[in-house]
C-alpha cells in the first residue's frame, strides 16, 4: 500500500516557480490496481517519483506501508525502494551499457536476491523479448526498451510497482499482454500496482481511476469501464 | 514526396542478425498524410530513419523528391535534412542545454534561415507550451518534452515531416490538436507528413495506413475510419 498526505511538490520559486502538486491526500490500497489519468502537465510523474520516494516534497507526507518515506534519509529510502518498490519509468532509464537481460536482473542484482526463475522466465515470456535478451538498449526498438522497462520493474516480485505510462509505445496487442500480466500479480499475488497511463483502454485494466489536474486531485472512478 | 524501393536493412551479422527492414517498397505521395503501423519491433523507426538518410540501407534505394538520398555522402545527407525534412523521434532527442524555445529554433539556426515568426507562434500555441518555453528539458514532463520535438520538425515548415510517434505520451485532447494541426498543414500547406502510430484514433487522421510486419509491407488502408 502507498499513500501521500498533503503532498505539495513547488519546482523553483518566485515568478517561474511550477506548482506540480497542491495539497494531494490519496491512497493506494494493498493488492489494488489504480490508474492515475490526466493531462499532459498535470502532475503525474511529479506524484509517482514522490511517492517512490526518487523525489521530496515540498510539504506533506509520502507512506509506503506503515513507513514514513518523507521522514527516511537517502539510504533509507535507497534501501526500501530496493526491497519492496518496481518503478517504471516514463523515459525507462535503461543502463546503456547492459544487456536486456542484465538490465533486467538488475534489480535482484543490487538487492542481492537471487531471482525466482520461474516468475523471471514469466515475465520475459510476457513481455515478449525472448530474442533480444543479449542486446543493448541502443539495439532496441523504442517498445522493446520500454518492455525491458517494465519486466526490470516487476522481476524482484515488489510489493509496490509504479508503472509511469508502460504502454506508451506498444502495439495494442502487446499492451493488453502486459496489463493482463499485472492484473494477474494484483489478482494471484496481491501485488499493488499503481499506473499513470493516458489511454482508456489501459485504465480499463485497474480496479479504479483516480484523476489529476493541475496537480490536485479532481475526481475518482470505481472500476471503470471502456 | 518520399520513396523507398526495395528497401533491406539488416543489423548485426551471422546468427544474430536482425532483418529489420525486408525490400520494402513504398511511396509517400506529396501533400498527403501517411500512417504507419505494425506490432513493437516490427522495422517502423528504421523504415522512418532511413527515409530521412539518418541511417544507411544494406540495399536498395531512397528517395525525397528526386533526390536519392542513398547517392548522397554525408555532407549531402545532412544539408538535405537541413532544408527539407522534419524529424519528431520517438525518444525526442531535444539538446539538454537548450530551453524549449531554443530547441524549437534550433532547426532555423542551423539552416541560417528566417523564422516565419507568425507560423512559430501558432505552432508554440497549438502544443500548448507557452509557459514554458524558457524551460530545459528535464524541467518538463514527458508529454511537454514530446510536444517541444513536433514544434522543432514543424518550425522551419519543412517539405516532409516524419513523425516517430508523435503522440505516445499524450493525453488525447493534445494528441489531437497537434494532429488536426497536422492535417492541417497538410491540406492548407501541400506539406508531407510520414507518421509511425500505435494508435488507431491517431491513424484516422491520414489519408492512408501502411501495415508493417517483420520487416515487411503486408497491407494498406486508404482514407481508415475508427
Ligand atoms: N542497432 C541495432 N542493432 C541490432 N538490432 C537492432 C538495432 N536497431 C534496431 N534493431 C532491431 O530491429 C528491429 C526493428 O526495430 P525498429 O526500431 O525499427 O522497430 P519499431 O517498429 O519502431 O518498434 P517500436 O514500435 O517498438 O518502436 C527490432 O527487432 C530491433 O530490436
Ligand atoms: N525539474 C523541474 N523544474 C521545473 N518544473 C518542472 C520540473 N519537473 C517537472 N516540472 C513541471 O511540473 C509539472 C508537472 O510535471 P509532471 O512531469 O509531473 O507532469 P505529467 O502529468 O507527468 O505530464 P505528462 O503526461 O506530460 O508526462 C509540469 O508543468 C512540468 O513542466
Ligand atoms: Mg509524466
Ligand atoms: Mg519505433
Amino acid at each position: 500500500a502507498s499513500r501521500a498526505v498533503a503532498a505539495t511538490k513547488i519546482y523553483g520559486s518566485g515568478e517561474t516557480s511550477v506548482r506540480a502538486l497542491d495539497s494531494v491526500t490519496v491512497s493506494f490500497p494493498s493488492g489494488e490496481f489504480t490508474a492515475i489519468m490526466g493531462p499532459s502537465g498535470s502532475g503525474k510523474s511529479t506524484l509517482l517519483h514522490c511517492l517512490a520516494g526518487l523525489d521530496d516534497l515540498t510539504s506533506g507526507q509520502v507512506f509506503i506501508g506503515d513507513v514514513e518515506v518523507t521522514a527516511l534519509d537517502e539510504k533509507g529510502k535507497t534501501r526500501l525502494r530496493r526491497d519492496q518498490v518496481g518503478f517504471i519509468f516514463q523515459s525507462y532509464n535503461l543502463v546503456p551499457t547492459l544487456t536486456a537481460e542484465e538490465n533486467i536482473r538488475l534489480p535482484l542484482d543490487l538487492a542481492r536476491r537471487d531471482a525466482d526463475e520461474e516468475w523471471l522466465a514469466k515475465i520475459i515470456d510476457i513481455v515478449g523479448l525472448g530474442d533480444r535478451l543479449t542486446h543493448r538498449p541502443t539495439e532496441l526498438s523504442g517498445g522493446q526498451q520500454q518492455r525491458v522497462a517494465a519486466a526490470r520493474a516487476m522481476a524482484s516480485k515488489p510489493d509496490i510497482v509504479f508503472a509511469d505510462e508502460p504502454t506508451g509505445n506498444l502495439d495494442s496487442r502487446r499492451g493488453s499482454e502486459i496489463l493482463e500480466f499485472m492484473r494477474t500479480a494484483v489478482k494471484d499475488f496481491g501485488q499493488t500496482i499503481v499506473m499513470v497511463t493516458h489511454d482508456p483502454i489501459s485504465a480499463s485494466y485497474s480496479d479504479r481511476v483516480v484523476l489529476l489536474a493541475d496537480g490536485q486531485i479532481v475526481d475518482e472512478v470505481r472500476q471503470p469501464t471502456v
